[in-house]
């Protein structure tokens, strides 16, 4: 059964996107079979494993309204053990036509529920915002990892972040939790990143992963490749650091 | 009479919020009265100046309902000139509320043009997303300044931006013009913001500003103080490319 991982965060360009590819593909290496959901209208998981977004066929926005349609949209990466569900132009306006819709917030949640014997870890990547599709992704989940950017208006958003995280909690999915706090965008050269590293550890102490990831523009350059960064440049930092939170998030599901 | 200039691009973290608050300062420098519209939920540019969003009377929010009290929501900032109609938590919820309101799309322009007379400039700053509040920006403006971060996703999205923006400018606002492309985030020791940049020129030529944004530390510092970058470190390079930007767009502006 899937352990189903939502990364979200709505304080945009803290490595959503960098983490849900990257982490996955980890995962992979160490033989665990993953499902990626992207549930951004920007689509960047999507075209960040060299999809293009005006060539998806079925995309998940289409199995909002029609779950017939699943095996078509699952579609295999060239990551053995990787799938993905993408997103395409059309989840633009899915905002604003869910408003209206009975079980708003459980979209999502009811596909994955299908799939979740077929994978160890499914992923959802969410847009940069505490929405509709957002709040879709944290009530399909049974944890979530929140990447924090190492600068100030990224750890004030957390505030936020986590009254939402309540909310759904309370109403929407008792079992929701922390998976993790990841530290990204590191810079050993300042001292903002030290300070900001520092609050936020001492704020949530055993919740924040040992791993951090650092500026790496290797990590910055992938994408444009299509690939995750073990295919891009398997001996960068950013590659090493990555494969080290997969350990770590393993270990952590370990021991429960 | 002023020009109401929307800084907006769905993709997160490219600095819209550190341009909105830096350029506006530095226009103010030069003489200029600014005001500044947070329609983001993030509450960033009301942060990054210096107003806990949570002692916040009267928001941006407050006033799609009630115009009335449009002279209790505008705040002197410690910047002469430069004042601001602040965000605060009520605006998260906005988008889900505006869906079914009539006018939705026009409630900031509505607010606005009680006000054109009284200022040079109104910048808004939008949230990441394409929803509702960025289109109420893109409605009430004369143009849009697109901050675009020199890495490969926020190049990929601008062209979703841009059919956003022709959608806006056919149906909502027919006087939309986009004011400037502005390259942030350039770190010269990359070969990636190199071509970014490159192919950003070669496919935008002239409203591309000639005034480039580099990577600097001071300018994710002084957020954490409250402060724009000309009162945190006026002697930094980012203060002394923000107040080339401000030469640049009132040049602009005067050759029409
Ligand atoms: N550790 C890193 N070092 C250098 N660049 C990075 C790193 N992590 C991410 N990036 C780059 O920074 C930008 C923001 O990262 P990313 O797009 O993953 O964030 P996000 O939170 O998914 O953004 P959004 O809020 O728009 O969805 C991207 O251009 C990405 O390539
Ligand atoms: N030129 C720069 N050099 C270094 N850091 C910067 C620069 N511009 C912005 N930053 C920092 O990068 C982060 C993203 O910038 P900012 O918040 O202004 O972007 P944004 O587009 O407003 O983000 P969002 O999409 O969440 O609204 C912030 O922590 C900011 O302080
Ligand atoms: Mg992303
Ligand atoms: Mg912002």
């Amino acid at each position: 059964m899937a352990r189903i991982i939502t990364i979200a965060n709505q304080k945009g360009g803290v490595g959503k996107t960098t983490t849900t590819i990257n982490l996955s593909t980890c995962l992979c290496d160490l033989n665990k079979k993953v499902l990626l959901i992207d549930i951004d209208p920007q689509g960047n998981t999507t075209s960040g494993l060299g999809y293009s977004k005006n060539k998806i066929a079925v995309s998940i926005y289409d199995l909002f309204s029609d779950q017939e349609k699943i095996n078509q949209a699952i579609l295999n990466t060239s990551i053995p053990g990787l799938s993905l569900i993408p997103a395409n132009i059309s989840l633009t306006g899915a905002e604003i036509e869910l408003v209206n819709l009975e079980q708003r917030e459980f979209r999502v949640k009811s596909i994955l529920d299908s799939l979740k014997e077929n994978y160890d870890y499914i992923f959802i990547d969410c847009p940069p915002s505490l929405g509709l599709l957002t709040i879709n992704g944290l009530t399909a989940a049974n944890s979530i990892i929140i990447p924090v950017q190492c600068a100030y208006y990224a750890m004030e958003g957390l505030g936020q972040l986590l009254n939402t995280i309540k909310l759904v909690k309370d109403r929407l999915n008792r079992s929701l939790k922390i998976e993790g706090i990841l530290l990204t965008m590191y810079d050993a050269r300042t001292n903002l990143s030290y300070q900001v590293a520092k609050e936020i550890k001492t704020h949530f102490r055993e919740k924040v992963y040992e791993t951090i990831i650092p500026t790496n523009v290797k990590l910055a350059e992938a994408p444009g490749f299509g690939k995750p960064i073990t295919l891009h440049d398997n001996q960068s930092t950013g590659a090493k650091c990555y494969q080290k939170l997969a350990e770590e998030v393993i270990r952590r599901n370990k021991n429960g």
